[in-house]
């Protein structure tokens, strides 16, 4: 078991072997750019690799299936795939999603976003190709993201009239509280 | 090989499909889930995990039309909606687990949700970590069908935002799910404005006014300035009002002028007087001795129940029931019928565009003190009567004249079922 003592298990001790791989450079940042959708699958016939079947546009999801440590990552060829402007391009766009300043640059604060605590569910994927083969990866959806531009007007809400006021809510006798 | 197996395993999903409607949500609306045994937590009570997944698709149920079951004994195939822990490699799943930090959860489009055991999960209220509820609501609208939203209060964000003090789904994501499942529809028994007169510091008498919508043996208080109803509702009649029938009211009416203040509840042929100060039904009329429950017939001759609704008008002193096609209009003064009545409701309450009336059979007749109106509510719509204001501005409009129908959900927002076994949270 996790070591903990408090009776709320408020101070339990995760193992130092149990913690997720942080993103400190470019490399790890291109993996957690690739792996949420953010940087456009590449087409992998030539560079399909008997061990990391990754994918193929027609039998396996968009989504990469990154094996932690695997030898094959989407770089393993020794000069990147991604020339520097869609690494770039994708690394601007978690940046605008995430209210980060826009810099384009892998810096500290682009950083520290991409280290927090996040679903697992990828940020962007083609939807189409996913869902259409019970897809093994995670959902699902097109590239189009809810952002807040299209947050609707909120319903303006008239001042109350006559003598009574609509009081916010008094729970009533034993009406279960949440 | 691979995507027979998926089909195998994923065919018996009800799903529509994704091209026709651009995204992909459940066909149904009763969804079963479970907590599989071999995903138990090792951090939470199996008892805590149950419950904060209970609590977590009781949230969705408030906000959407769709109802959520446990079901621990169907085979595991039948199960729409299957959650477990792991770490690492997991529950035979394709993507493995990164350990503690980083990501914390993922789930399939109408499936499973799986969740990292190495996080620091933790129930509501209890101490720093992440909280398992806030987790558990997000990847289950993914399960539903939606998308990470990148919008400030949105449950849908990707990364995890420590839990202020309660969260809740608010207006966008409620819209959000409701474009996939539609919105909340349907009858209502009976809606009205419970009355409470308080005297402020200064010995002024200061009304305050709750809304409630009942639906056979649920209740919701809606609050108005909100736009929705009070979260965790609804509630069951039982629990809230004391000594009426818990399969719910027929109507509810309260007879308020300068020297009267009773309110009653109708039910079949019967009808109690309720006691505002002692939250419970009067078993004797503090006023006439009589006991309760009495007769619709002995309480106001010349009406009998069962009554489709009723309520009383300020304006004239008459309570208002309805029945069928007909309407009883009772004075109370006198003590009876007013001259003439029974008539039809099209006569007494005419349509302003003809035709445009709900003829009779009425579910609810419901005076709002915010809007100052009274609803005539029939299915999932309404029809307001013409008040002074709207006779000031159209003097052709005749007396009580009803404005042309409306859907209630357009007016009241998200007042949503929940599955009956979600009741007891």
């Amino acid at each position: 078991e996790n070591i903990f003592h408090n009776r709320d298990h408020s101070d339990v001790e995760m193992p130092s072997t149990h913690q997720a791989e942080r993103i400190t450079d470019k490399e790890t940042a291109e993996q957690f750019l690739s792996k949420y959708g953010f940087l456009k699958p590449v087409n992998w016939e030539e560079v399909q690799s008997e061990e990391t079947n990754l994918w193929s546009s027609d039998d396996f999801p968009v989504t990469s299936v990154l094996q932690e440590g695997s030898s094959t990552s989407r770089s393993g060829r020794s000069d990147s795939l991604f020339e520097p402007p869609e690494f770039i391009v994708a690394l601007k766009e978690f940046q605008r999603v995430s209210g980060l300043p826009v810099t384009g640059v892998f810096d500290d604060a682009t950083k520290t976003a991409m280290n927090k605590p996040r679903c697992g569910v990828p940020d962007k994927m083609d939807l189409n190709s996913t869902a259409d083969h019970n897809s093994t990866s995670p959902a699902l959806w097109n590239d189009t993201t809810i952002t807040n531009e299209t947050e609707s007007e909120m319903f303006d809400f008239g001042v109350l009239n006559g003598t009574a006021q609509d009081n916010q809510h008094e729970p009533e006798g034993l009406g279960p509280i949440r | 090989k691979k995507r027979d197996l998926a089909a195998l395993v994923h065919g018996r999903r009800h799903r529509r499909d994704v091209m026709e409607m651009g995204h992909v949500a459940f066909s149904k609306t009763v969804l079963k889930w479970r907590l599989i045994g071999e995903g138990y937590s090792s951090q939470l009570s199996v008892d805590d995990q149950r419950y904060i997944f209970r609590l977590a698709f009781r949230m969705w149920s408030e906000v959407s039309p769709l109802e959520f079951l446990e079901d621990q004994s169907s085979p595991l195939e039948d199960i729409d909606i299957r959650l477990g822990f792991g770490t690492g490699r997991h529950l035979g799943c394709t993507q493995r687990f990164d350990g503690a930090g980083r990501e914390f959860a993922h789930a399939w489009f109408l499936g499973d949700i799986h969740f990292d055991d190495d996080e620091h999960f933790t129930a509501p209220n209890t101490g720093n970590g992440i909280s398992l509820l806030k987790v558990a609501v997000h990847e289950i609208g993914h399960v539903l069908g939606l998308p990470h939203i990148y919008r400030t209060g949105s449950i849908m964000q990707p990364s995890y935002l420590p839990q202020e003090a309660t969260f809740e789904l608010d207006w966008m994501d409620r819209r959000a799910i409701q474009h996939l499942y539609g919105g909340c529809k349907g009858h209502f028994s009976t809606v009205f404005d419970w009355i409470r007169k308080e005297r402020t510091q200064y010995g002024e008498v200061v009304v305050r006014f709750n809304t409630y919508f009942m639906r056979d043996s649920w209740y919701w208080l809606y609050e108005n300035r909100n736009n929705r109803t009070r979260y965790g509702d609804p509630v069951a009649v039982q629990v809230g009002w004391h000594g009426i029938p818990s399969g719910g009211v027929d109507a509810h009416v309260h007879v308020w002028t300068r020297n009267t203040d009773a309110v009653y509840f109708f039910k079949g042929t019967q009808y109690w007087r309720y006691d505002g100060e002692n939250d419970q039904v009067f078993t004797m009329d503090p006023d006439t001795g009589h006991r309760y429950p009495r007769l619709i017939s002995e309480g106001f001759s010349g009406v009998s129940g069962p009554i489709d609704t009723a309520f009383f008008d300020r304006r004239d002193s008459h309570i208002y029931f309805f029945r069928g096609t007909d309407v009883y209009k009772f004075d109370i003064r006198a003590n009876r019928l007013a001259a003439g009545f029974p008539k039809k409701i099209t006569e007494i309450f005419p349509a302003v565009i003809p035709g445009n009336h709900p003829k009779g059979n009425l579910d609810a007749a419901y005076f709002s003190y915010l809007h100052n109106s009274i609803f005539l509510l029939k299915g999932t719509s309404y029809w307001r009567v013409a008040g002074m204001r709207d006779r000031l501005r159209r003097l052709s409009l005749p007396y009580n004249a009803l404005m042309p129908q409306r859907e209630v959900d357009q007016q009241w927002f998200d007042i949503c079922n929940v599955h009956a076994s979600a009741l007891r949270i």
